[in-house]
């Protein structure tokens, strides 16, 4: 049975692209079927592993508006049991079309119900923002990861995102978890970054992942190769927190 | 003559808050009557100058719905010659609003026209999306600058950004220019940052700032004392870097 993830946190450029790149990667590596929906308009996962968006005929954006089954917008990866349905620009166009549908919230969750038991993870690359996109993934999602910079904006805007997870838990979606914090770009040399670690423990106390992401360039480097860091460059301080992410996400299965 | 100038980029994290909030307050401080206005509904200007955002009666939202005169919500910050007119999460509830009013991208535009020549800079901080809020603030604005952190998903988010910008200059906004790019979040150290400036400087020419802002901890360390980086830390290469782009903006004019 599959487990649904949202990676999501409207802060913009925290690390959620870059989180479930690496991660996906990890846990495809450790044998498990992973597949990565890409709702940003941006696009970024898909570019992240080298996947040409602009040629791809079947993207979301076809899968949700009904004129691809989703099974024909699901690409191989590079790497072994990680797979990708990409984005493209259309899905910001989509936002509008969206909200005239009656259930608009429950789109994706009906065109990924056919695959869900296909893999053993499907994570959902959110975009900055908690418009009808995000709200798609939330209710589509078995629990959602809340990636979260070490710096001061980021911290403020968790409360709206906090709001908006409880608002979809009374109506959308009853079942929805957070599956955790995972704290990234975390800078030893500062405060700050040790005041925000210090404040979101406090505040989740055992929903935060032990791992944390420090700022790292090769982390930053590998997505201009379309590889994760797993591959581009193994050793690195970004790959091995990654890597020991996806093996705390194992054990909390 | 107020010059309007819209600060976007639909990619999460590249600086916009940052430049909006350190470039109005060195103008400012140079004698230049200037006024903020955030759109975002993450409300980060104002946390960055230490307004109390919460408290605040009118924001921009009261504004655009039509509630208050534009006047009514024009705050004034810790700076002489700077003012804020803040934002507030049901900002973002205001994009389903506008969707269904006629003429719904020229409602920020029809707001502050009272107060254009009441200063000498407007700038407008935009979320991280292509919204209906962005378009607002580009169809409002004389000229657009656009911040660029020196990152590959960055870069490659640039094309989609540039497509809106030709599509409002051929209808919404006939006269809007490209004020400039600003590179943000410059890396010495790394191929990658050396690399972002070279293909940016090749693509834009002599539209990009000559001030290059590096990566550097005081600029994330002062928005949590509500304090731009010349209050903040006045001898820091951010405080330095931001300083120079103000002139660069001034000699513009
Ligand atoms: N730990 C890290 N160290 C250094 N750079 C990082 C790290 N994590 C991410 N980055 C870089 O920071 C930038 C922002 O990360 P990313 O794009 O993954 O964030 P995001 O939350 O997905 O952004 P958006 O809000 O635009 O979707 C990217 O250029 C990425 O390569
Ligand atoms: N030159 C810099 N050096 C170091 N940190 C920076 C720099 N510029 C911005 N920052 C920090 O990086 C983060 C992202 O910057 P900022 O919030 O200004 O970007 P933004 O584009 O406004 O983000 P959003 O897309 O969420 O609106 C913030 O925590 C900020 O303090
Ligand atoms: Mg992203
Ligand atoms: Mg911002």
């Amino acid at each position: 049975m599959g487990r649904v993830i949202s990676v999501s946190n409207q802060k913009g450029g925290v690390g959620k692209t870059t989180t479930t790149v690496n991660l996906s990667a990890f846990l495809a590596e450790k044998g498990r079927r992973v597949l990565i929906i890409d709702i940003d308009p941006q696009a970024n996962a898909g570019y992240g592993l080298g996947i040409n968006v602009e040629d791809a005929d079947n993207t979301l954006y076809e899968v949700l508006i009904g004129q691809v089954d989703i099974r024909q917008a699901i690409y191989k990866t590079g790497i072994d049991n990680l797979f990708i349905i990409p984005s493209n620009i259309h899905l910001s166009g989509a936002q509008m079309d969206l909200l005239d549908i009656e259930g608009r919230e429950f789109v994706l969750k009906k065109a990924i119900a056919p695959i869900r038991d296909d893999f053993d993870f499907i994570f959902i690359d959110c975009p900055p923002s908690l418009g009808v996109l995000t709200l798609n993934s939330l209710v589509a999602a078995d629990s959602v990861m809340i990636p979260l910079q070490c710096e001061y904006y980021a911290l403020e805007g968790l409360s709206q995102l906090l709001r908006i997870i409880s608002m979809v838990q009374e109506s959308l979606n009853r079942t929805l978890k957070i599956e955790g914090v995972v704290l990234t770009m975390f800078d030893s040399r500062t405060n700050l970054s040790q005041q925000v670690v210090s404040d979101v423990r406090d505040f989740f106390k055992d929903r935060v992942f032990k791992s944390i992401v420090p700022r790292n360039v090769r982390l930053s480097e590998a997505p201009s190769f379309g590889k994760p860091i797993g591959v581009y460059d193994r050793h690195c301080v970004g790959s091995e927190r990654y890597e020991s992410l996806a093996e705390e996400v194992l054990n909390n299965g």
